[in-house]
């Protein structure tokens, strides 16, 4: 069995790199927590806006 | 022949399972082709549709390689309502405990986080397999910005959705409308129509509720998904929900979902949301048969409406969506639509063979892996084809009476919405 979510969120602005920010980080839009093959449980973040 | 029997050598071969599936698959070939055949002769006679007999939707041809072209002959459906069946079998008390730590080890089940620690409470291995969690083993993230994993699983896929089309695996994509369907059913003599279904059994409802989609189909009276994503909610207002009237009415699930709706942008949760800087997001999530199987919100939202897609029930392993093109298009689905504090929000259980029963918690009407079902949505599309239309492909029913103000059925972070069932 599988779950597939689709949702809508704010781009945002990518921030630069030498501000600090983990690359491809996007202030006040969508960022991934994620990896891809990644064992996750129920209540860990995916991602944050 | 006392000679014979005591001196003559017995060897025994196991028969390749390979031979046992590809009989049952030529068997399943002829008699998908008989059926067609009579299905051809009764158009040329010009005899009207009979409901008594109502021919199976037509099955997708499906391209890949010979295992999956097998795979799609057999009658899967019916092979994972006997799964179930088997799985609801009581076990004997003193197997219990041997039988699941068995399936524990073989599958990686940590027994230590079940919430009953007593297995011979469990009498077979469906009630198992659905099992609780203790609570306070699964700890919500505290970031309120987040969005939360549904279930224990994998991830598969994740990315931006990009021309409406989701990655299933590199390279294979499919689109966002054979996810979730495209044309929504939706006129405004719907809300008498639903709302007359109050209290009617499941079945006789579900066959109302398709003529229903039939008849809204048929007035070709329908929003797309931009004109959802876009916060077009007037006609959607109209129609009406009857299909959770068994659900406990929830102040608390709809004070919260109001308040972190109305944290977005300072707008009421139902005006359209500026969408000029708003993206589609999607991710897939695999859960493996040792995983805790019920799922539950990621987010406070409101859920509007369900698309059941009565499909096919392929396995979702890894390498058959490797192989199989569209796998989550095909397969048995529950799509529930709604919005959350940035816009559209969906949320799609995708069932699978061993898996087909998806439960979802607020609607208790919904049935899946059913012949019953199956059956109505061979009227549908039977139906459909004699007046030359196109089957949309699933039955739809809406929550928009559930709540007092939120127009949907609201849920609250970390709530559980239901889960997958075995067969």
């Amino acid at each position: 069995s599988s779950i597939v979510l689709v949702f809508e969120a704010p781009v945002g602005t990518r921030k630069s790199f030498d501000a600090g920010w983990e690359e491809g980080h996007r202030e006040g839009g969508w960022n991934w927590n994620i990896e891809k093959g990644q064992r996750i449980k129920m209540g860990e973040r995916l991602g944050y806006v | 022949l006392r000679f014979a029997l005591h001196n003559t050598k017995v060897e025994w071969y196991p028969i390749p399972v390979g031979l046992g599936i590809g009989l049952l698959g030529l068997l399943q070939f002829y008699k998908a082709q008989r059926a067609e055949r009579e299905r051809a002769e009764r158009e040329a006679a010009g005899e009207s549709l009979d409901f008594e007999k109502v021919p199976p939707r037509p099955k997708h041809r499906l391209s890949g390689p010979w295992q999956v072209q097998i795979m799609s002959t057999l009658p899967l459906k019916a092979m994972s309502r006997l799964w179930g069946r088997f799985n609801e079998i009581e076990l004997p008390y003193y197997l219990r405990v041997p039988g699941f730590k068995l399936y524990s080890w073989v599958f990686g089940v940590n027994l230590d986080e079940v919430a009953e620690p007593d297995l011979h409470t469990y009498p077979n291995l469906a009630a198992f397999f659905y099992r609780k969690l203790k609570p306070g083993v699964r700890p919500l993230d505290p970031d309120t910005r987040a969005i939360l994993a549904p279930s224990d699983g994998r991830i598969l896929q994740f990315g931006l959705i990009e021309r409406g089309e989701v990655e299933q695996v590199k390279g294979v994509t499919y689109s966002l409308d054979a996810l979730l369907g495209a044309a929504t059913p939706n006129h405004a003599d719907h809300t008498d129509k639903f709302t007359d279904h109050q209290g009617e059994p499941a079945q006789k409802n579900e066959a109302k509720m398709l003529a229903d989609a039939e008849f809204a189909k048929m007035n070709g009276i329908s929003y797309t998904l931009p004109t959802l994503l876009a916060g077009d909610q007037g006609g959607a207002r109209q129609r009406s929900a009857s299909i959770d009237a068994s659900t406990p009415y929830k102040a608390s699930a709809e004070a919260e979902v109001k308040a972190d709706l109305a944290r977005g942008d300072g707008a009421p949760w139902y005006a359209p949301k500026p969408t000029s800087n708003n993206a589609l997001y999607y991710v897939v999530i695999y859960l493996a048969p040792g995983d805790y199987h019920r799922f539950h919100s990621p987010v406070p939202w409101v859920v509007q409406s369900r698309r059941h897609f009565a499909g096919e029930l392929f396995s979702v392993s890894p390498y058959l969506q490797r192989h199989l093109p569209g796998l989550f298009t095909l397969n048995e689905r529950v799509a529930l639509l709604g919005r959350w504090r940035w816009g559209f929000f969906s949320y799609t259980p995708v069932g699978a063979t061993n898996v087909g029963s998806i439960k979802v918690n607020f609607d208790a009407e919904l049935r899946t892996n059913s012949l019953t079902t199956d059956t109505a949505a061979d009227m549908a599309a039977a139906a459909a084809a004699k007046r030359g239309e196109q089957y949309p492909g699933f039955v739809e029913a809406t929550y928009l009476h559930a709540s007092r103000t939120l127009g949907g059925h609201p849920l609250q972070r970390g709530e559980e919405m239901g889960g997958f069932q075995l067969g």
